[in-house]
């Protein structure tokens, strides 16, 4: 298996649709 | 004077010194998602230089080799949960078995949020954590609390707190779901719970119920659950560096997203370089969600507890590795908050490492870090340097092109490492 860590989830908004079921990514920076 | 073979619109070009994380900290964001039907709270690395966990002090912050040592760590015992999944239960059941890892969760590290426990409210710090399940805070009296350095739940002073009991069906359903180290009933009134870390250390307490509060610091978002399933520890014999408890963020039975109507939940985690980040509870607003690219989550069920996705390829360069997309499909990629470094299996990480190293063989290699990082350069005589872009692909046309500090650790200008690393072998 593979393990994503939190170093590489920084650049981005990590976003958990949870009911839909799906994951996503969207512009971050935290700004 | 950059090597033939690199096209530097695959590549950064960055100033060496940029690379070093700064050591003050630098608020520079000025609102939190906000908006109805969310609540958004300001995430801080433990780590860092806005934690309030590390009171400012430097001998309070752990080294990069500690941290990465500790990472290790819970990914053995993550590989170990595995493994027990993978036993069928009526095996389970007979005399004969006996499983040396206990099920339960490692420290998450590095992000955390503060919540409000009780009534009248209690402020504690918890670890955010998608890749386990159980929300725990240390509750006083406590055994050993010498390394907390946050204040402690007191269930005593709260009018909503409660024990679950332990002839109770909850309780009960509870044993069954985690079950103690050593003993498969209540020792006392209460009903137990035991976390045990690789290392050694572990915590153990017992099941309750209080009232959690997720709320803004204006005020204005708010976010209540009575009664809220939450683990009471009393004696902590690990180093949770200051943070009172983890929020357990997974899809399992008892977490904070199953045990509540949170269908949806976003967050940024700032890199050492910025400043704070943040969690939000509830749906973006539709002018930002059309900019969130979706990939599947799987929902086999010996992936239903946490967050699996399937990756289909990863670019160094903007070149593809040479494996093909069928073989990284049938692998399991879980996404996990408490986890600090990506881990490939051999042929992934192998391959990776390969790419990497040829776009960045005019550099010095320097010495590697622990066991964890072998591809790491000596950049003290350059002023800027040319990092190859990683991009990572997911199902879905989903491509996460990683920033220049998304892809190297950096312990000095002497130890700047690909941040990637080989997952452990079997932990047996």
């Amino acid at each position: 298996s593979i393990l994503l860590g939190n170093v590489q989830q920084r650049g981005y908004e990590v976003h958990y649709d949870v009911a839909g079921r799906r994951l996503g990514f969207g512009p971050g920076n935290c700004n | 004077a950059y090597a033939n073979d690199n096209d530097l619109s695959h590549s950064y070009i960055v100033s060496v010194s940029s690379l070093i994380p700064p050591t003050v900290c630098n608020r520079t964001r000025t609102a939190l998602p906000q908006g109805p039907g969310k609540v958004s709270l300001e995430v801080l690395g433990r780590y860092g230089p806005c934690s309030k966990l590390n009171q400012g002090k430097s001998r309070n912050t752990p080294s990069l080799e500690e941290i990465l040592r500790r990472d290790q760590q819970r990914l053995h015992l993550k590989n170990s949960r595995r493994l027990q999944k993978a036993i069928p239960d009526n095996f389970k059941k007979t005399k004969a078995f006996t499983f040396p890892a206990k099920t339960g969760i490692v420290a998450a590290d590095e992000y955390y949020i503060v919540v409000a426990i009780g009534k009248p409210k209690q402020y504690v710090s918890l670890l955010l954590d998608t890749g386990s399940g159980i929300t725990w805070t240390q509750c006083k009296p406590c055994i050993h609390c010498s390394q907390q350095r946050d204040p402690f739940f007191d269930p005593s002073k709260s009018k909503t707190f409660s024990k679950i009991p332990c002839n109770s069906t909850t309780c009960k359903i509870l044993l069954e779901w985690f079950p103690p180290n050593g003993q498969d009933k209540c020792s006392s009134k209460e009903c137990p719970y035991d976390i045990a870390y690789v290392d050694g250390s572990g915590e153990t307490g017992f099941w309750a119920t209080d009232r959690m509060t997720i709320q803004e610091v204006n005020g204005n978002g708010y976010f209540a659950r009575y009664p809220f399933l939450l683990g009471c520890t009393d004696n902590n014999t690990g180093d949770q560096n200051g943070a009172s408890g983890i929020m357990g963020l997974d899809r399992g039975p008892v977490s904070i997203i199953s045990k509540t109507n949170i269908s949806y939940f976003f967050y940024c985690l700032h890199s050492p370089y910025g400043s704070t980040g943040y969690i939000t509870f509830g749906k973006p607003d539709t002018v930002n969600k059309k900019f969130v690219k979706y990939t599947p989550i799987v929902t086999t069920p010996e992936q239903s507890e946490f967050y699996h996705i399937t990756l289909t390829g990863i670019s160094v360069g903007g070149e593809r590795l040479p494996l093909k997309a069928s073989y990284f499909t049938k692998l399991s990629t879980e996404i996990d908050s408490g986890t600090i470094i990506t881990r490939f299996p051999a042929p992934v990480y192998s391959a990776l490492r390969s790419a990497f190293r040829k776009r960045m063989k005019k550099y010095k290699m320097g010495k590697g870090i622990e066991d964890l990082f072998d591809t790491c350069y000596d950049l003290s005589a350059y002023k800027t340097v040319v990092v190859p872009k990683i991009t990572i692909h997911f199902l879905g046309g989903v491509d996460l092109e990683l920033d220049v500090r998304e892809t190297l650790v950096v312990e000095s200008v002497r130890q700047v490492c690909l941040g990637f690393a080989l997952l452990p072998s079997d932990p047996n």
